[in-house]
């Protein structure tokens, strides 16, 4: 990562895949921020692009988009 | 091998911030397990620099399956001011270069755009109040300016990536292309008794100067959202003013004598004072500092100049009390063969003899390309990654300075910016998986 964050631990040997088509970003039920804060929608819609750039998005991004 | 499908955003404090600001939370915690993730963070601010590194993670196997490892990360600034300066007025910079600049900022975690938006060979901003500013002062009234629009795109751009914009309006030095849009304002330079038809900085001694600037500087409080704005006060030239003899009978009437310090910090005074009278802090080049004139406390110091070892200026300014912002070794625009990132990786802003107090008094730092040598064609290469060495140096550990490691990781992310599209340039030899393809 760039630039390093402050504390990092990884776990060798363990990982999870992600699926495009079904991966997505949420706010967290008890975020006291949620949908209609642009600043974070829009920036989910990015981060998916810019991690899935040659994907289709997801329908929930289609609508968004 | 588990499959997640889901990365939960989990902000504490209420509130979608309009815009980011010196004193917003940009911590966060990430946790990436086998069957769940999680990014938590205090503001809206720390939850994109969270999922920024949340994107650096990202894997791609060689069947194309995407991963992340198992992972936790505590991540938080070291310095809370974390700037890039771009100059739109020795060349234009189109509003998308500007764009893609602030993407890559965001992915570096830089978080100030300084916006030298004027300077002497053009003035692209265009005006509400003085129109003729651009309208004559722009290489091109149509093509090269920047309109009330396009500042608001860039602002609004650069919000969503929480990344804020100062703007600096240098006076009185850097400012001929002033002239022709404001007639009076510079002042007139003299060959013997007779005006020799050359302009220098602005005429410091006349009334109209001050009610131009209170109108100009009152629009610009308005229309850039940022609590500061960057006032200039660098690099004034005094071999007009010593030529003029109305400026030669006001140092007298005033008692300055032959010291046009003098006559400067008597400009700048009056200019800081109108600026916080419209509720605004500001950022000055060091020479403010060095002539003494007298601002406001909370007022901070961009330390630039290398000729008095840029340590020593920052004790000075420390010391005095104030805050200090650190740009001399980081002037990306000077470039040589080789890896010239290194010397802006090995800068350590707090190395200069003062108290722990006047170590809190540095703010962070700036790295800044000026537009001499740079238009679109060479700014992102020369931007990146050579910036990211600042970027790292003002995000990351103090701790965080070993030249081998930094140099797997940086090169590594230039690959990451390649594949996002940005044209950034290699460190040394080598290659990466998806080079950069202009589709």
């Amino acid at each position: 990562v760039w630039p390093q964050p402050q504390h990092v631990r990884v776990w060798p040997g363990s990982s999870s895949r992600l699926v495009p088509a079904r991966f997505r970003f949420g706010y967290a039920r008890d975020s006291a921020v949620g949908p209609g804060c642009a600043v974070l929608d829009q920036a989910f819609l990015r981060y998916w692009r810019l991690l899935f750039a040659a994907q289709r998005r997801p329908p929930e991004y289609e609508q968004l988009w | 091998e588990m499959s997640c499908n889901e990365l939960l955003v989990s902000v504490t404090k209420p509130g979608c911030e309009d815009y980011p600001n010196m004193d917003s939370e940009e911590s966060y915690k990430l946790s990436i397990s086998e069957d769940s993730f999680l990014l938590t963070a205090d503001s809206v601010w720390g939850a994109l620099r969270g999922l920024e590194t949340f994107s650096q993670l990202v894997g791609r196997a060689e069947d194309g399956t995407y991963y992340v490892n198992k992972t936790d990360i505590v991540d938080f600034p070291r310095f809370r001011y974390r700037g890039l300066l771009l100059d739109t007025s020795r060349h234009y910079l189109p509003v998308k270069a500007i764009l893609e600049t602030l993407d890559v900022m965001a992915y570096n975690k830089l978080n100030v755009f300084h916006w030298h938006i004027v300077d002497d060979p053009s003035f692209p901003y265009e005006s509400a109040a003085f129109p003729d500013l651009s309208e004559k002062g722009a290489y091109n009234p149509i093509t090269h300016v920047y309109t009330p629009n396009d500042v608001k795109l860039v602002i609004e751009h650069a919000r969503l990536r929480g990344i804020r914009v100062i703007p600096e309006f240098d006076t009185p030095g850097h400012t001929l292309s002033w002239g022709p849009g404001a007639p009076g304002l510079l002042t007139p330079c003299y060959i013997g008794s007779k005006p020799s038809g050359a302009y220098g900085p602005v005429n410091p001694i006349l009334n109209s100067t001050y009610q131009f600037m209170a109108v100009l500087f009152r629009e610009v409080s308005t229309v850039f959202p940022d609590f500061y704005l960057h006032l200039g006060g660098d690099e004034v030239e005094f071999t007009c003013w010593r030529s003029n003899p109305e400026i030669n009978s006001f140092m007298k009437q005033m008692g300055f004598g032959q010291d046009y310090t003098e006559l400067e910090s008597f400009y700048i005074q009056r200019l800081l004072d109108m600026v916080s009278s419209y509720g605004k802090g500001y950022v000055v080049w060091q020479e403010v500092f060095d002539n003494g004139v007298k601002v406001k406390p909370d007022t901070i110091i961009h330390v630039w100049k290398e000729s008095v070892p840029y340590q020593h200026k920052m004790a000075q300014v420390t010391k005095a009390g104030y805050r200090a912002l650190l740009s001399a070794p980081w002037y990306l625009n000077h470039i040589s063969y080789g890896q010239d990132w290194l010397a802006a990786y090995k800068v350590e802003p707090l190395q200069f003899a003062g108290s722990s107090e006047q170590k809190a008094l540095v703010i962070g730092g700036e790295a800044c390309m000026w537009g001499e040598y740079v238009d679109a064609t060479n700014l992102t290469p020369r931007l990146w990654p050579r910036a990211g060495a600042v970027a790292e140096r003002l995000w990351s550990n103090e701790t965080v300075r070993d030249l081998q490691d930094a140099y797997y990781r940086l090169a590594d992310f230039r690959c990451k910016l390649l594949g996002r599209g940005i044209q950034a340039e290699p460190l040394f030899v080598g290659y990466c998986d998806h080079e950069y393809s202009r589709s």
